[in-house]
């Protein structure tokens, strides 16, 4: 893997979203990571509907909750996603409004990746942002710089938010992932990347 | 008598020689002070308050103490010769299990403590906290940091007792985010967010998705490289 990377400098993440009062993280974790791999493979950065996924994700729990790889499936079945424009997020579920014939992208299949974090940031650099899973434990107050809780606190027991990985780094010999959350653009840090006057806030992990 | 399944708080100690409870803490957060030190330049422990927060096989002291530095005259450890010099240092040191951790560390000479210029008001507010006895104008100093935040974030309450109760959650809520910082071992600072006037409870439901804990969900072809497509 290369030593740093960002995939919000190379045009591959849309802008922050906000779930709102809403456990919905899981619809934005896999929808950013569609929305990577819409644009490393079509070479067009789409943004993509989260309502879509808690309308008609019938596996899934919407505002209480979901898991990806519920939620990839159900793309697969549904036929695609409808871009954010046409099905706009609304917060809460409501009844499924899904057209096939206004889905603007589609998706063959999903595997999952290794939790070597080196292979993951080899995975990253190559084939673009990936949906995970932490432990949210701190992000409550959480303000910016890079979050290193205490080992038991990262324990698998204790998953429970969805975010997208977008790249990754060192500062000062700290390494961090940088993740896009789906909080809204007043919460995490605010970063300004080359090429972006001000670039969409991310917390960095 | 079993011990209480709740944190016991014991309230600080007043300034004095360290109580035997206090000693082994204050030691070892001297020993982590000095560690590196030559000879002749080591910090001397001087007067220790404190208390001490047990949970579980665990034990969460907080310290203050003042160290006295010995005067320096060797122009190769300080540039200019330094008199004897007393610093303030608070720690913050777990014990678990006789092994300490030293989590937090913070000194400065007497008089001179500097607050954090990047989150002033919230760092010099939660020292205020600590003070025994608590301030006359604490309440007034949470109140305007409580008041930015509600002009910041824009929040409306239906009532003056939700006001204030959301205002109790907030000052609850400036010390968790203290003990979090304590326990980070980044760069990361934690303060006031837009989420500053929920309990842990209603951020957990609202906002986060168990699920993900719970269930194992769809199972997945893991990826072999990679180049696997």
């Amino acid at each position: 893997a290369p030593p740093e990377w960002d995939w919000r400098s190379k045009g591959a993440v849309t802008k922050v979203k906000d779930q709102g009062m809403c456990g919905s993280c899981w619809a934005f974790s896999v929808t950013g990571n569609v929305e990577g791999q819409w644009f490393l493979n079509q070479g067009t950065l789409l943004s993509l509907s989260e309502q879509e996924l808690l309308d008609c994700d019938k596996m899934d729990k919407a505002c209480m909750g979901g898991l990806p790889s519920n939620a990839y499936s159900a793309i697969k079945n549904l036929g695609g996603l409808e871009t954010e424009d046409d099905y706009s997020y609304r917060g809460h579920m409501q009844t499924c409004s899904f057209s096939a014939e206004k889905a603007k992208v589609y998706i063959n299949d999903s595997v999952e990746l290794s939790q070597n974090e080196q292979k993951l940031a080899a995975w990253l650099a190559k084939r673009g942002p990936i949906s995970v899973a932490i432990n949210a434990f701190g992000m409550q107050f959480y303000r910016h710089g890079i979050s290193r809780p205490l080992r038991p606190l990262c324990s698998p027991w204790l998953i429970d938010h969805a975010v997208l990985l977008v790249g990754y780094g060192n500062r000062s010999d700290i390494p961090f992932w940088a993740i896009k959350n789906s909080w809204g653009t007043d919460w995490g840090e605010k970063v300004s990347l080359a090429g972006l006057a001000s670039g969409p806030p991310a917390a960095i992990l | 008598v079993a011990a209480p399944a709740q944190p016991q708080a014991a309230s600080f100690q007043a300034w004095g020689p360290p109580s035997p409870e206090l000693l082994a803490p204050a030691r070892f957060a001297l020993d982590m002070f000095n560690r590196g030190r030559a000879a002749g330049t080591r910090a001397v422990l001087g007067l220790v308050r404190g208390r001490v927060r047990r949970a579980g096989q665990g034990s969460l002291y907080s310290l203050e103490a003042t160290l006295e530095e010995p005067p320096c005259k060797d122009t190769t450890v300080c540039r200019l010769p330094a008199s004897k010099k007393t610093l303030l240092c608070s720690f913050e040191v777990l014990d678990e299990l006789g092994k300490h951790v030293l989590l937090r560390k913070d000194c400065d000479p007497v008089d001179t403590k500097v607050p954090d210029s990047r989150n002033e008001t919230f760092s010099s507010v939660l020292s205020l906290l600590n003070e025994d006895p608590l301030p006359q104008d604490l309440p007034v100093k949470m109140a305007s940091i409580f008041k930015n935040f509600v002009i910041t974030y824009n929040r409306t309450y239906e009532s003056k007792e939700e006001a204030r109760w959301r205002l109790s959650v907030f000052v609850n809520n400036m010390v968790r985010a203290q003990k979090i910082q304590a326990l980070d071992r980044g760069t990361a600072q934690y303060g006031v967010t837009k989420f500053s006037d929920l309990t842990e409870e209603e951020f957990r439901t609202i906002y986060l998705n168990p699920l993900l804990r719970e269930e194992p969900g769809n199972k997945m072809k893991p990826v072999k490289s990679v180049g696997d497509f």
